[in-house]
C-alpha cells in the first residue's frame, strides 16, 4: 500500500 | 486537502506573518506575549521533527519551514531586537508558561497514540497549541487596550483553529477511518478559548468601538 501519512497536517 | 484546511493553513499563515510585519514595521511588540510566541516556536519545534525524516509534500515541508521560522523570528526580535525589546512589557507579561508545559507534557505521556519519542513530543505539541494562546488573552484583559493588529493576530489564530474543525468534520465524512481523537479534542478546547474574545471582538467592530475585554 502506499506509504500512507498518518501526519499529513501542519 | 480540502478548502477548510487550505483556508486554515492560510489563515494561520496570515496571523504569523501579521504579527512579524508589524514587529518589523513599527519596531514596537506592544501588546505582544513574549510567552505566548515562545510557546508557539516550542509547538513547532516539536510537532515538525518530523521535517527531515518524512516528506509529505512541497507544501507540507515550505509551510513548516515558514512557521519555524516565523515563530522563531518573532521571538527573537522580542528578546534580542535592541529597539523592540524595549517596547517588551515584561511586568505585564507574568503568565508562568512553564505551568502549562508540564502538565500538557504529563498528558503527552499519559494520552497519546503510541509510546515513541515522536509521537509523544507530536501530541505535546498538541495540547500545547491549544492554551498556547492564554498568556496573549491574560496579557490583553490586563493592558485591556487592543492595538487592532494584535486583535487581528488573536482573531485569525483562532479562525484558523475554527477552521480546522471543519476540516476534521469533511474528512470524517470523506475518508474511511480518519479518527483522531486527540487532535479533535485538542482542537475543540483551543477553538473555546477563542470563542469568548470572538464575542468581545465582534462586539466591539458592531459596536465600532474600541475593543475592550472585560477585567
Amino acid at each position: 500500500s502506499i506509504h500512507e501519512h498518518e501526519k499529513d497536517e501542519l | 486537502m480540502n478548502i477548510f484546511r487550505l483556508a486554515g493553513d492560510m489563515t494561520h499563515l496570515a496571523s504569523v506573518l501579521v504579527l512579524l510585519l508589524k514587529i518589523h514595521t513599527i519596531k514596537s511588540c506592544a501588546g505582544v506575549s513574549l510567552k505566548t510566541q515562545e510557546l508557539y516556536a516550542l509547538v513547532f519545534a516539536t510537532r515538525y521533527l518530523d521535517i527531515v525524516t518524512d516528506f509529505i509534500s512541497v507544501y507540507n515541508t515550505v509551510m513548516k519551514l515558514i512557521f519555524l521560522g516565523s515563530s522563531f523570528s518573532i521571538v527573537w526580535y522580542i528578546r534580542h531586537h535592541r529597539v523592540v525589546r524595549r517596547s517588551y512589557d515584561k511586568d505585564q507579561d507574568t503568565f508562568r508558561h512553564y505551568l502549562l508545559m508540564i502538565p500538557c507534557m504529563l498528558l503527552a505521556l499519559f494520552v497519546h497514540e503510541k509510546f515513541t519519542f515522536k509521537e509523544v513530543m507530536w501530541t505535546f505539541s498538541l495540547y500545547l497549541e491549544a492554551v498556547a494562546i492564554l498568556p496573549q488573552l491574560v496579557l490583553l484583559q490586563r493592558t485591556r487596550n487592543i492595538d487592532n493588529l494584535t486583535g487581528q493576530y488573536v482573531f485569525l489564530l483562532g479562525a484558523y483553529r475554527g477552521l480546522y474543525i471543519f476540516n476534521w468534520i469533511y474528512r470524517y465524512f470523506t475518508e474511511p477511518h480518519f479518527v483522531h481523537w486527540i487532535t479533535w479534542i485538542a482542537g475543540v478546547v483551543q477553538t473555546l478559548l477563542y470563542a469568548d474574545f470572538f464575542y468581545y471582538y465582534f462586539e466591539s467592530w458592531k459596536n465600532n468601538v474600541r475593543l475592550q475585554l472585560p477585567a
